[in-house]
Order: structure tokens, then sequence, then C-alpha cells
């Protein structure tokens, strides 16, 4: 899903 | 990675540096809160929490490793080296009263019912406020020293720019996170009146000084 990838940030 | 990114991540170090160099230099923590800096150690620990288990880059672990260790050293030296100058009658806003409900929210509201992404999101509602016992503070002693209200024009600004990266995202990468983004429109909407005094009169060198 698309949140997943937000946890790239800080 | 882009620059609204890049830019935020190096207003949030420009930011912490200040605020370790306004301690350093002066030899005081006067006029600041150190509720606001134990709630910013807990958004971190909260938040990075996966630093060694899931690695993203090189530049993400070295900032996160920076920003964690950065906010406990200020707790440590707001609240034990320079103890003496910590001006707590004038920093009591209720902690409780921002960590209770960004705990509840962060349980009712959160995208996977999990205990790392339930931190991750109680991280992202207590940073929002995680600067109201400051911002109550400078309200209670009428004024911030010069050094403070860059520190606070610099964290302002690196969710504000937060906010260019998250449209950029959308747009370009199809990648949307509304929690992260209504929790960091609310964060930046509290710096509002802050950025209007620290415009019209940080900028024009005068001294940060709320109306009476």
């Amino acid at each position: 899903c698309m949140e997943k990838q937000m946890k790239d940030e800080l | 990675m882009n620059a609204f990114r890049l830019v935020g991540d190096l207003c949030h170090l420009a930011a912490i540096v200040l605020l370790l160099l306004k301690i350093w230099k002066s030899r005081s923590v006067a006029g600041l809160s150190g509720k606001s800096q134990i709630l910013f150690g807990l958004v971190f620990v909260t938040r990075y929490l996966d630093l060694v288990t899931n690695f993203v880059s090189p530049y993400n672990t070295i900032m996160k490793v920076f920003f964690l260790s950065s906010s406990i050293a200020t707790v440590y030296l707001i609240y034990t080296k320079f103890k003496a100058t910590y001006d707590g009658n004038h920093d009591t806003f209720r902690m409780e009263f921002l960590l209770i409900p960004c705990a509840l929210l962060a349980i009712v509201v959160n995208h996977e019912f999990s205990p790392m992404e339930i931190l991750w999101t109680f991280s992202i509602y207590l940073e929002a406020v995680a600067i109201l016992p400051q911002l109550f503070m400078i309200s209670k002693t009428g004024e911030a020293e010069t050094i403070t209200s860059h520190y606070l024009f610099a964290l302002g600004s690196y969710r504000g720019l937060y906010i260019m990266n998250w449209l950029y995202r959308y747009y370009y990468e199809n990648n949307f996170d509304v929690i992260a983004v209504v929790a960091g429109i609310v964060q930046t909407v509290l710096y509002c009146d802050f950025f209007y005094l620290y415009i019209t009169k940080v900028l024009q060198g005068k001294k940060l000084q709320l109306p009476a």
C-alpha cells in the first residue's frame, strides 16, 4: 500500500 | 528524495544545531521549554524504533542517529548540566494534555493496528503539538532570545517544506499519507503567528516581543 513508502522519511 | 524534503531536513538539522549552539555559547537554557524538548525526544524515540531493523539509506540512518542523540543531549543539558538556568516557573504547560490525546488518537486513527505502526502514528501526532509548551512559555515570558526565534523559525519551516514534499510526492510518485499530511499541516499552522512575529520583528533587527 502507498503508506509503506512514506516510512522512508525522517 | 526531492529538494523540498532535503531542504526540510537541513532546516530541521539547522534548528537542532542552533539550539545546541545557543545553549553551549550562552551556557544557559533560559527561555527554553524543557517540556517541548522532552516531547521532541519522545517523538524521535517512538518514530525511529526501526533504526536498526529497517535500513533505508546511509543518509536516513545518519540523520536518525543525529536527531535521536541531539534531542536526548538537549534534554540532558536542560535538566542536569544547565539546570540552574532552567526557567521552570514559566515552563508550565501540562504535557499530559498532549500525550494522552495523541496516544488515544494513535490507537483509534492509524493505518495498521500494530505496535510499530501505532508508535509511529503517535510520534506523528505528538510532533504536531510538541512545540506548544515552548510557544506557551514565550507567551508567558512575553519575549524570546533572537537565537531562540531563529531556532523556532527553522523548526517551523522544516515541516512547512515537508508539506511541499508531500505535494510533490503525491503528483509525481503517487505517494500519499493522509496522517502525516494532516498532522504536518496542523504543526505548521501552529507556527503561523510566530512566523508573523518573526518576519515583522526579528528580521527587522528587533527582539521578539509579544504584544503585552
